[in-house]
């Protein structure tokens, strides 16, 4: 099923409040949709979840379980 | 695993300042004792409870709400603990949470602790998801121990347990040995004389002072001793550009070349240090405006307003300096706004107090050495102390011309 924008909003919050996306310096608003993207990739990647880049259900389960507050410090270069 | 710092002694007191209301006292208390348990088996690390006064780590309970602790916590579920990396030492728990013991029901106190203190002694988060360490809380275990990756980061950090390292005063030679900085050859500044590289009031009310490699802090008594960049904010390369710290998002950006730091306290953000495409490079200074809440770069005679948050369209910037900071010099070596509110622009030896219309005081320049960094009085015009509300202030509040049209200015920025 499609998802709507508060699911949208909750995975970018998500991937925001804890390192998986970084506002630039230049501050814009909206992250591109290559971002988010690649930044659930990484995510998928550090949570042993398929990879697809996609807000599939795994990863918005992943997303809901207990955890600590601190952020990741997970990229590509770290995973690599 | 990922170090995110270290103390630089390892024995260490700790303190349990409250306990969960539905787990009984003494379960929830030797939950958080096996807990560090848990390290100190592995590492020449010892800990010690004390019932009163000041500890090392400091381990409470608080809800969504705290009047101690900014990070709020979100009810049951989702954030169940967060804590300080060293050597601040706070690790919060969730009150919200059912925290438990010895059953699959609720969040097992034990393994969060010994979570939370792994992040205390100076360890990140581990993309093992089985570890202790790894983000995700995966769940109590009847048998729970340390995984490999758990083990080898803290022993990184302090090293392996052996009998040897029982030794009480074998421990404290090696703490004292340690240098607080770096041995690499590199001229220790005079903080008496010479040009600063920046400025910035930080976190926590702190003012800190930059040249070359080393920084120190500034308080209305004296000034602290000096200590290499790298020693303090990791992976921050000496000779700065600019510093600014913003209350509003915690963040505090470095400058240097065409790149930008980003921190919070002393640990840097991922992702960084970043390109620096729509400023331009080589910043001479940088301050936070509480007053809009918008971080200010300057260059030469010119300045970019920058809110952290939002979009900001910089085709409008460079802007001249003199055109919203009435009386203050080009090429600055550093600015801040200070903890009296006011803002403070440094240049040469000298630096400038601007008043609310951000107009330069009556009686500037003045003598950094003397009135910042507490050096001697060399000439006889340096006579105000940092802070000193003087009978010429007064003066200087009458809003003029030039100075509405700046605050104007700002207002329409806002806007945008």
């Amino acid at each position: 099923r499609a998802l709507g924008p508060a699911e949208k909003k909750a995975a970018v919050d998500y991937l925001l409040q804890y390192g998986y996306l970084q506002k630039s310096l230049e501050g814009q608003d909206d992250f591109r949709p290559e971002d988010i993207m690649e930044a659930l990739r990484v995510f998928q990647e550090a949570s042993e979840l398929p990879v697809s880049g996609q807000l599939d259900d795994a990863t918005r389960a992943h997303m809901k379980q207990p955890r600590c507050g601190l952020e990741d410090p997970f990229n590509q270069k770290t995973l690599k | 695993y990922l170090l995110l710092g270290r103390w630089r002694k390892k024995h260490l007191t700790f303190r349990i300042l409250n306990l969960p209301s539905r787990l009984s006292s003494r379960t929830a208390r030797a939950a958080v004792h096996q807990a560090f348990n848990y390290w100190s088996n592995v590492a020449p690390l010892t800990f010690r409870e004390v019932q009163a006064g000041w500890a090392d780590i400091r381990l409470s309970f608080h809800g969504r709400q705290s009047p101690y602790c900014s990070n709020k916590f979100d009810g049951p579920g989702r954030v169940l603990a967060h804590a300080d990396i060293p050597e601040l030492g706070s690790v919060h728990f969730d009150e919200d949470e059912f925290w438990t013991e010895g059953t699959y029901q609720g969040v097992n106190l034990r393994i969060i602790a010994a979570h939370e203190l792994g992040h205390a002694l100076g360890l990140g988060h581990s993309r093992y998801t089985q570890a202790l360490m790894a983000p995700v809380y995966a769940g109590y275990r009847p048998y729970f121990e340390l995984h490999p990756d758990d083990v080898a980061g803290i022993q990184a950090l302090y090293g392996k347990k052996s009998p040897e390292t029982k030794d009480e005063e074998k421990e404290e030679t090696e703490v004292l040995t340690v240098p607080l900085v770096p041995t690499e050859p590199s001229p220790m500044p005079n903080p008496c004389s010479g040009e600063l590289d920046a400025m910035m009031l930080g976190p926590h009310g702190k003012t800190y002072a930059f040249k070359g490699d080393y920084v120190w802090t500034v308080t209305n008594s004296g000034r602290g001793p000096l200590f290499r960049v790298s020693a303090l904010w990791e992976g921050l390369p000496g000779n700065l550009d600019a510093a600014v710290y913003s209350p509003r998002t915690q963040w505090i950006h470095f400058f240097k070349g065409d790149k930008v730091w980003r921190y919070i306290n002393f640990k840097m953000s991922p992702g960084f240090p970043k390109k620096l495409n729509r400023v331009e490079p080589n910043l001479d200074a940088a301050l936070y405006w509480p007053l809009n809440q918008k971080v200010f770069l300057f260059k030469g005679s010119g300045y970019w307003q920058w809110d952290e948050l939002a979009r900001t369209d910089f085709s409008r910037y460079p802007k001249p300096i003199k055109e919203l900071f009435t009386g203050v010099p080009d090429q600055l070596s550093a600015a801040m706004s200070w903890q009296d509110g006011r803002v403070y622009f440094f240049k040469g030896k000298e630096y400038w107090r601007l008043n609310w219309q951000l107009r330069v005081e009556k009686g500037y320049p003045q003598n950094i050495a003397h009135n910042w960094m507490h050096c001697p009085l060399q000439t006889p015009a340096t006579i105000s102390s940092v802070g000193d509300e003087t009978a010429s202030v007064t003066g200087t509040i009458l809003s003029t011309p030039s100075a509405m049209d700046s605050i104007m200015d700002i207002t329409l920025s806002d806007t945008d």
